[in-house]
């Protein structure tokens, strides 16, 4: 019998070969097994090779293209295996412009199937959000939230 | 299945109790430095059953408590409740709505609730287990926790899958 | 005598404890010795509270405030003991807009005694530039770059 | 003192004799992910002397070689050359200019000169030892190298005082 395991890396592996082309325009990207005789022990090692580069070794990637290829494999793992809700806290910080805007694209397809919070200090991930919320902390020390439906009014979210 | 509402009270920076009522589709969290967005993505790991203090940023467990300021006093209690829509029926329960919450109190003493009865972190684990939301919550990427993924060793990164299996 | 270090921790600290209040207006930061009686072996412990907060335990301090602190450990030690040169890469990235301001007006007073060459993404970064660099990488997997006087036209920067 | 050009040729990503003039104040280095910021600044930490390949993001010395790309072979040699405008006279020698520069081959092996003249890496150290750019380079602050100041423990803090010293 397939184990668990060989059954969602599988999964896992073709979501990654899928997404990471989207991510990395003109890249390569596979997710392979690092001992595929052993189901039971065996690790999983990343491949990730960016456009118009042979490099294939992972400490030599970018910031930028690291978080990038992070994020992919996180997004081969919620397609292989959705969850109801994703809470992601700053991923998107070392990305420039058009990896932000390419991040932004595949996030929002996501959206169809999960709930996503997503935590930033990003202007334009703030764009795709449909509901806003704001944290302040005054000086005494204690967080206060409010809130904005995106395209309406704010509200305070009082106790 | 969708998260409708997030109340924390007593939890880190949250002295006073604070509800965010939340929808389907994307919620963005915004705000300076400091001013409490990561302590609302630790109440959601900790409300689901992390054991880890480390993974709260904290020392000891009880530091998930609101510690004071210079203008209020610390509490004696935190607590997070999370309200679940249900009413797709994804959870098998006969609600439209579930409630899970814990607490934890200065003595060290943590309780947990499902609909307001209490019960056992395993409850909750075994209530949820059917949609992926397991001990390790790779649903819930902390912030700078990003860069763990790549640097992992080949083992761990198996575990990570194997855990959302 | 007093040691090498003594001396420099000295003067360390002391401009510790003037940055600090400059990076968190109404806050409080310390460096202590932790074992002030050996100072051939002692270690250095950082106190920080943010302003508003009784937290000490750096472990609680959020993203930014963990950026903005470890900024004004090492503007302390250039500032103690200065150097032709300094290169900071992307090391404002987890700040937001009213800290990226504070950082930036501490980095213009290291104008006047230092060479500065900070890598970023961020444009208010960019407007502090005495000199703007950009790299860009074609399809070829090379790097090249261009350079613009802040106020003049760009010029291709040859071989 | 001040640098007053970077010089990269088969370093990294820097394939062609790249010459980045510079100038006193601020100068500031923009482009996209993965464009070569951070081998400029690589670069930097490996001319004054840096051993170590970790801190060069490689696995081995060689990595920082040009390695090919889908339209260019690799190259057999890496180099880089700083010139220091010395006018104020603040290193100890009778030149204006001081230029510092290191290749390495394929076959590992590493050249330092000083004004054109072979020397050992000792010898640049000693040069520069006055202005405070040791072995650790504590001026030059990688990405991701922040949060390794607040994590260290308290003697590795120590240590990057007593560097500076
Ligand atoms: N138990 C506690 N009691 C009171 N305050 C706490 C407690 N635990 C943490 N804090 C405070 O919460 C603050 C950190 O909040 P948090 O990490 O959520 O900030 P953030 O909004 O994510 O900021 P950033 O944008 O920098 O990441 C700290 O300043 C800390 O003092
Ligand atoms: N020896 C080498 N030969 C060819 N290319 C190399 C070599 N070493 C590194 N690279 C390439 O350099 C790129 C990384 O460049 P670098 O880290 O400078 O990017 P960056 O501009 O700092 O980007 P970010 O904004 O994401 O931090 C990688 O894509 C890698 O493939
Ligand atoms: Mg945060
Ligand atoms: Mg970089």
């Amino acid at each position: 019998i397939r184990s668990v395991f060989a059954e969602a890396f599988h999964d896992v592996a073709e979501a990654f070969a899928e997404l990471f082309p989207r991510l990395f325009p003109g890249g390569e990207g596979r997710l392979v097994l690092t001992d595929p005789d052993d189901l039971l022990d065996t690790g999983v090692e990343v491949e990730a090779r960016p456009p118009g580069k042979r490099v294939k070794r992972l400490s030599l990637l970018s910031g930028g293209e690291r978080s990038l290829t992070a994020l992919a494999i996180l997004f081969a793992i919620f397609r292989a295996r959705p969850s109801p809700f994703y809470v992601l806290d700053e991923v998107e910080a070392a990305l420039d412009d058009v990896n932000l805007q390419r991040f932004l694209t595949v996030v929002a397809e996501f959206r169809e199937t999960s709930q996503l919070i997503l935590v930033t200090h990003q202007k334009r991930t703030m764009e795709v959000a449909d509901l806003l919320y704001g944290v302040s902390m005054h000086s005494s020390g204690v967080s206060r939230v409010i809130s904005q439906r995106m395209g309406e009014q704010p509200s305070a979210a009082a106790s | 299945m969708y998260l409708s509402s997030v109340i924390l009270h007593g939890f880190k920076s949250f002295a006073d109790k604070t509800v965010l009522d939340l929808e389907r589709g994307i919620t963005v969290v915004v705000g300076p430095n400091g001013s409490g967005k990561s302590n609302v993505v630790d109440a959601l790991t900790w409300v689901l059953g992390s054991h880890s203090a480390k993974s709260l940023r904290g020392g000891q467990m009880a530091d998930v408590i609101f510690a004071g300021s210079p203008e209020r006093r610390g509490f004696g209690r935190a607590s997070v409740e999370i309200v679940i829509d249900n009413a797709a029926g994804t959870l098998p329960v006969d609600y439209s709505e579930v409630r899970v919450s814990r607490s934890m109190f200065a003595s060290g003493e943590t309780e947990y609730a499902i609909n307001g009865e209490a019960c056992r972190q395993l409850d909750i684990a075994e209530l949820l287990s059917d949609t992926g939301l397991g001990r390790e919550h790779h649903q819930i990427v902390g912030q700078g926790r990003l860069e763990a993924i790549l640097s992992a060793r080949p083992e761990d990164r198996r575990a990570f899958i194997e855990e959302a299996a």
